[in-house]
């Protein structure tokens, strides 16, 4: 007879976890930064404030004469909006429970990262997690605390509210298996990359050689945060249409589509209402089922919706981007560009590309650096949409550069849902609206480029007369 | 004030329908042929019936003469174990739900495919999906049902009983939009390569155009079904060794660890705890967590426990190997190998290799293609372990070889747990112990070339002279 069984998401990122990016105690403690500073720069930027993260990774007590692999103490300190003490336990303590399942940009999205950190840790030390947050800088809650993987729910060891004395912010404190040799360059190039694209942010980092490295603001510029969005039209499959529907206060379809949709205004919902063959005073739950997919699929097919805006985007934008460019790389030269708002399947997206050449930057031939909403992408390069356009449709010998110019290209894809590939979030997949995008947004810094070598070719012809 | 929001797993692959293989028309079409012939392939195995498999997709009524995208029906109907009326709604209607939660080799793991094909079904077309199964022969029953993709759970519209006739299996009947003009090479490869390595299946395909393609049972020899096995003590963490103690009847530790692992004997038992300093009396209960996770740590470490058994695994074999490369391509010559059981990270999978050329193989070049748990991969090649070891480490030339041999080398690893990176099964991870086998395998097949080919040779010298 055949047996059948149930089981939570925690039980199966427990089986699966390295779909998650957790497959050993390298990739985890890479991972477990990742995730852990994503959050706080994420906390920092919705609130405009100038981030300020710590990091400090130390062998466990009673490792530190053990070779690798083995416990690691890391501690994550952010200057961010803090967390609630009522949802502090369900945030890090259940798989997809968060704040980022809405249209508008942000590192997080899939509600889990944070999770799987604490998870890896306590399935290979048994040691319990200990989270302090503050949301007004007056009480602090600290809260020791397991999860309980078979029913994905936290496990409240301790908790207790003290003075903040001032701090506002989020700090997480657990041990993991990790392997610090093998991780380490990859942890210092997470650093390195997150820091040129967000060089407004203080970063500090502690490593368990007991090197420091601050990686010091380099503007007090921010970017706009993003504001959250309606959906666009073209995005709408059956079922996110009824639910749309059902949640509508009442009223006629005309205005129901003004009301649900990004960018839809009177004239266009009557034209698009009027191009479907459906009356503008229908009351939208009087659809039947059939008129529904009809409905959703002339919402794909009608071609007079209006692109989207980039509101719920939060590029880094021409002074932010140049500024970390030149804090991290310090080239000869270098250009940036910022395509407009696009989209593939609904979803908003800008694509901006960053071209350094020269200077400090000494390695010879190309080197490619991605990045999506500001996570830098460290693996699968191969994979990855922007290796794709780079190395199938730029033809560097039309750009006046060879095998052996130093040069580093960025790609940088902003979007309400960035197309990853993997929950590890290791590259993005080739749609062909975002491909579009990155081969003209490489094109254009390699013109630019182009135009620099040649000026500075011919100054060199003319000093040499 | 921040807005923390649950979702279901249901609802989390809604929104991110990509990771599992669902990213559009064309993709989904496959995918859900994927899904479902790989439960109706593991259902006859399971219980040796030799299979037999029908597909057939057509455009949906009133679609039949829109260009793709546009919606089909698919039905896809098997003679396997069928699935208990109880059971249906939840197997179907709910992700992470499923029968293949166990240490034991399976195509199908993550207990959401059917799922899928159905979800998404669901969303773009909004009909309910079709599911009849009889267990005995005797009764089926049939289900009208749907998906409450906000609660992961089913909706079931209609339930009836009726004659069954002999009739033991299961049937699926959805309706999709798909782009069969852009999927239906894959869909076609799938076919053929899913007869290669499963040649004891009759599998008959209908395809839109009318088209239908019979894949004929070569051989009646079915492999031994895999049996589940007790967890390698090379696979424990922390978490898996806390379960097993509690779930321990009672007695000394010696004796859990002859009853709660793989191939452990009195012997090996006593010698490990002698290994860890835990007494062979101790109650495993009894156990502090430091003691707990220095016990995990030592059963990494201790070098004395006997490598994984094959009985959890169902290889191909020789016999079955053959036939399917003899049915499928017609080459000149081919040769197939097996590896020994190895492991990675505790989980045991074999390797088998095969290389094919000449006779009705006619493309110039090499061509690979890659099996696990007897799934053809089809996306992905770049990204793979086994593109990995074919294009790093294998030198063509030294085995007679070049860019116009026409040779097709397949490789199949089956595992209780195929190191997969992507939830839609795509890819495999280059875990070293499983690049060491493909390795070894790779090289095997092309030394029998070798030798084959330099035979020909002289024989070609021998008959000019
Ligand atoms: N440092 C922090 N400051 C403020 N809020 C935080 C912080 N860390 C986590 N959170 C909250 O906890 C939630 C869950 O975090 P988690 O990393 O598990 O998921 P996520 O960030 O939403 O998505 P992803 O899995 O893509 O990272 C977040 O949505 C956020 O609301
Ligand atoms: N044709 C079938 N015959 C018998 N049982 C089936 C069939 N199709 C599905 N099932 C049952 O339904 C369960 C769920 O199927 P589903 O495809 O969603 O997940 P899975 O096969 O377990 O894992 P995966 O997601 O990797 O395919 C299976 O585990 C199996 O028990
Ligand atoms: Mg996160
Ligand atoms: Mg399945």
């Amino acid at each position: 007879k055949t047996v059948f069984t149930e089981i939570s998401p925690s039980e199966f990122f427990y089986r699966n976890r390295d779909l998650a990016g957790f497959s050993n105690p390298s990739r985890a403690l890479y991972s477990t930064v990742r995730e852990l500073v994503e959050n706080s720069l994420d906390s920092c930027e919705l609130y405009t404030i100038l981030p300020e993260v710590y990091v400090r990774i130390t062998a466990a007590r009673g490792s530190e004469d053990k070779p690798d692999p083995k416990h690691y103490e890391i501690v994550v300190m952010d200057n961010g909006s803090g967390i609630e003490g009522e949802q502090v336990p369900k945030a890090f303590g259940r798989i997809f429970y968060g704040s980022k399942y809405r249209l508008r940009q942000a590192r997080g999205m899939f509600g889990m990262g944070g999770t799987m950190s604490i998870l890896y840790g306590q399935i290979t030390t048994n040691k319990p997690v200990e989270i302090s947050s503050s949301v007004d800088g007056v009480k602090f809650e600290k809260f020791l605390m397991m999860i309980d993987i078979e029913k994905n729910t936290p496990i409240i060891l301790e908790r207790q509210k003290s003075e903040a004395n001032g701090w506002r912010g989020t700090r997480v404190r657990l041990t993991l298996e990790g392997d610090y040799f093998r991780s380490s360059t990859k942890i210092f190039d997470y650093f390195k990359n997150t820091a040129l694209v967000t060089p407004y942010a203080n970063i500090t980092f502690i490593d368990p050689l007991g090197k420091l490295v601050h990686y010091t603001r380099g503007t007090n510029v921010m970017p706009d945060p993003p504001k959250e969005t309606l959906p666009h039209p073209h995005g709408i499959d059956v079922e996110a249409a009824k639910r749309m529907i059902r949640l509508w206060k009442g009223g006629p379809i005309s205005k129901f589509m003004v009301q649900s949709f990004h960018r839809v205004g009177d004239k266009i919902a009557l034209d698009f209402l009027k191009y479907s063959g459906i009356p503008p005073e229908t009351d939208p739950k009087s659809l039947s089922n059939e008129d529904l997919v009809k409905f959703t699929e002339a919402l794909h097919d009608y071609e007079g919706f209006l692109p989207p805006d980039g509101k719920c985007l939060s590029p880094m934008g021409e002074e932010i981007f140049s500024a970390g460019i030149v804090k991290e790389l310090s080239p000869e030269f270098f250009t940036v560009t910022a395509r407009e708002p696009a989209a593939y399947s609904g979803f908003p997206f800008i694509v901006e590309v960053g071209l350094a050449y020269g200077g400090k930057i000494n390695q010879q031939g190309i080197k490619l650096l991605r990045f999506a909403n500001r996570i830098p992408l460290l693996y699968d390069e191969g994979s990855d949409v922007s290796w794709k356009v780079l190395s199938d449709e730029i033809d560097l010998k039309r750009y006046r550069v060879d095998q052996d110019t130093p040069l580093i290209l960025m790609t940088h894809i902003c979007s309400t849902k960035v197309p990853f590939k993997t929950v590890g979030k290791e590259y993005i997949a080739d749609r062909p609206e975002v491909e579009k995008e990155l081969r003209n947004g490489i094109r254009e810094v390699f013109r630019k480029l182009q135009i620099y070598l040649s000026r500075v070719g011919s100054m060199e012809k003319q000093r040499k007369k």
